[in-house]
């Protein structure tokens, strides 16, 4: 018996660095 | 001095082979399947995201753990440096080439996905708010 599963879809932009500049002022 | 990003000790479960993606239009791809195009639409569709060119300008390896490097980016138009602590296996979008990282062998192992060696001068995909000021 194959029961069906959820399968985990993720954002696009879980997969890209948040890369913030150092705040300078 | 370049601020310094704590990276978490695994790697988050989406970078594993086969992981479902979904775009900003909708759309669903397997991580292995994204392209440099997916990564610019998705950004030009969303309100709050833009997609920043980082530049690898260094690689080093960690001081506080043999498993992680500390990678140094120049991002954006003002090539800000910013650097990031990440595992060894932690995969970058390379602008016209895919994922890379600093131990491609690892990543292969561990998370079955293709990758490529993240080199010095590669330019990363990242991600920085729109409204940024």
């Amino acid at each position: 018996n194959v029961e069906p599963r959820s399968v985990p879809v993720f954002p696009w932009h879980s997969l890209v660095p948040f890369l913030e500049p150092s705040q300078s002022g | 001095p370049p601020s310094s990003t704590a990276a978490p000790s695994s790697l988050p479960p989406y970078f594993i082979k086969g992981s479902i993606i979904q775009l900003a239009d909708g759309e669903l791809k397997r991580v292995e399947d994204l392209r440099t195009e997916d990564f610019i639409q998705s950004a030009e569709i969303s309100s709050e995201l833009k997609i920043d060119s980082s530049t690898v300008e260094r690689i080093e390896g960690s001081q506080t753990s043999a498993n992680f490097a500390v990678v140094q980016f120049s991002v954006g138009e003002h090539r800000s440096q910013v650097s990031v602590e990440v595992l060894l296996e932690y995969p970058f979008f390379v602008f016209g080439q895919g994922w890379s990282s600093c131990c491609p062998d690892r990543t292969t192992q561990l998370l079955e996905l293709p990758c490529s060696k993240l080199s010095v001068g590669d330019v990363c995909i990242s991600l920085t708010l729109k409204n940024l000021k």
